[in-house]
């Protein structure tokens, strides 16, 4: 089963 | 602030296509326009709404400002306005309510509301401006029955775009399924074309239950655009008049 990633690990705070 | 939008139906439809992801959302007003941005409770989508200046008529922002607006909120109010009523969104500098009114163009009926604002300290995302190795623009309904069809079968489907086309496959506990689109121009009705630009093959797995939930706002425009590159998020966007735009952004799946 793939799992999820969340989006904060691809667009970090500015 | 005041903004004034020709149809209220384009405000309805947006709040209407992202009230089910997002929650508590800062309308961030400034003289380019009415931004949004917000993550769904599981932080794996991003909503990202720019609704620019040139879409309303008059626009006036002196200030930037912040509307902390909770969309249940937004929507019971927006269910008092007609599509084609004249709405104004209004907000004082520091302002603890936002006024709307909804002019009807006909007779000469004007309601007024009110709406209570909330402090909301959301984190800002940086999106990077990417250079996305496969574009995919096809009709929004395509797309729709695309992800509504597959979803029935799995809660997870694989996009595979290379040179002859992109596939959506997905594998359930009742067995499989998939839908394979070629670049297609149909040369009666430019809106049904598939336009597929690909500059190396990409290879990714998403939620079917995020994408379904992206598709509500299918009515906001006939075309949607999806831009994917290996191991970054997923962008489908619906683009709405004078370059404004309602983008989602998935983050895939990883491990098989």
């Amino acid at each position: 089963r793939p799992s999820q990633q969340t989006i904060g690990k691809f667009f970090g705070n500015p | 602030l005041e903004a004034r939008l020709e149809q209220a139906a384009m405000l309805k439809r947006v709040v209407d296509a992202i009230k089910d992801l997002v929650q508590d959302c800062n309308f961030d007003c400034n003289d380019s326009g009415i931004a949004l941005q917000a993550m769904d409770n599981s932080h794996v989508a991003l909503v990202s709404m720019m609704l620019k200046s040139e879409s309303f008529s008059p626009f006036r922002c002196d200030r930037n400002i912040a509307l902390g607006i909770n969309l249940t909120s937004l929507t019971k109010v927006l269910r008092a306005a007609q599509g084609d009523d004249i709405l104004t969104l209004k907000a004082e500098d520091a302002p603890d309510v936002v006024n709307l009114t909804f002019e009807s163009p006909e007779s000469d009926r004007l309601s007024e509301y009110d709406i209570k604002l909330m402090d909301i300290d959301q984190e800002h995302l940086g999106i990077p401006d990417t250079e996305y190795a496969a574009t995919i623009t096809l009709p929004s309904s395509e797309f729709s029955r695309i992800t509504r069809d597959l979803s029935a079968l799995s809660e997870s489907v694989a996009i595979e775009c290379t040179k002859e086309g992109v596939k959506f496959t997905c594998t359930g506990d009742i067995g499989n399924g998939s839908v394979s689109l070629r670049q297609h121009t149909n040369v009666e009705n430019d809106a049904k074309s598939v336009d597929i630009s690909l500059t190396e093959p990409v290879a990714l797995t998403f939620s079917l239950k995020y994408l379904v939930n992206f598709c509500k706002a299918a009515g906001l425009s006939d075309r949607v655009r999806l831009c994917l590159s290996n191991e970054v998020p997923l962008l489908v966007e619906y683009g709405l008049s004078n370059n404004s735009y309602l983008r989602f952004y998935l983050a895939p799946k990883i491990g098989d």
